[in-house]
């Protein structure tokens, strides 16, 4: 996975209130997939909705359009 | 900031690999947006 | 070895999706989240809007809420399901003037035993 356990590790300790909280290779590996699988789905329904209104570049509009729905399902 | 520069890289190679599979481009913006989403989520 | 980009990654980093000064939108963001009902002290931190960083809207497009976008590998979730029958329903009600639809459908099944 593009996702490197040692940055999902540092995301996920930005918000422990303990540094010292330790987290398992398989729940890093489960949560970097779970990154890839969110980022996959934006930029997939961004180019969706980009080819829907016939445009060759996807731009950020084209996010804020699917964007309350992507995020009302993740 | 490097944080962020590590996850926007990591997802600028992610939008780009779906991009040229679709044979679309993504303005940069979008990709720093999506980046911002997955930061924020 | 760690987290950090290495040299590499750096660079390309660097070319290829940096948001530089001279870019028309030179940072994103996302609205701060404001629960009115817990009026704490950084709600009164209203952004300013600032040249050359965009804020993404997710209202902008709210007109565009009322029917489900296409989904790839995630299936839209109950509570989106929910939010889109609530804008088809804000929709249906936007160009009522006075008299409101919904109230003359749901009111002749009130019973006032069931709310004293």
């Amino acid at each position: 996975s593009c996702w490197s356990q040692e940055l999902v590790s540092k995301l996920l300790h930005l918000h422990f209130k303990d540094d010292k909280t330790k987290v398992s290779g398989d729940a890093l590996l489960l949560i970097a997939q779970l990154l890839k699988v969110f980022v996959v789905e934006a930029t997939v329904r961004s180019i969706r909705q980009a080819q829907a209104e016939d445009l060759p570049c996807v731009d950020v509009e084209q996010l804020e359009k699917v964007l309350p729905q992507l995020l009302l399902d993740f | 900031q490097r944080l962020k520069a590590a996850v926007h890289y990591t997802v600028g190679c992610l939008c780009e690999e779906v991009a040229s599979d679709k044979e679309v481009q993504l303005s940069k913006q979008t990709i720093a947006a999506i980046s911002e989403v997955t930061f924020r989520q | 070895k760690d987290w950090f980009l290495s040299e590499e990654e750096f660079k390309l980093w660097n070319r290829l999706y940096r948001l530089r000064d001279s870019d028309e939108i030179k940072e994103i963001t996302l609205p701060q989240v404001q629960f009115l009902s817990f009026q704490n002290e950084d709600n009164g931190l209203t952004q300013e809007p600032t040249t050359g960083i965009h804020q993404l809207s997710l209202s902008e497009w709210r007109l565009w809420q009322d029917h489900p976008f296409p989904t790839y590998q995630v299936d839209h979730s109950d509570r989106c399901h929910h939010f889109i029958s609530i804008m088809q329903m804000i929709e249906g009600m936007r160009h009522e003037e006075g008299e409101c639809s919904y109230e003359l459908e749901i009111k002749p099944y009130l019973q006032m035993e069931d709310v004293s």
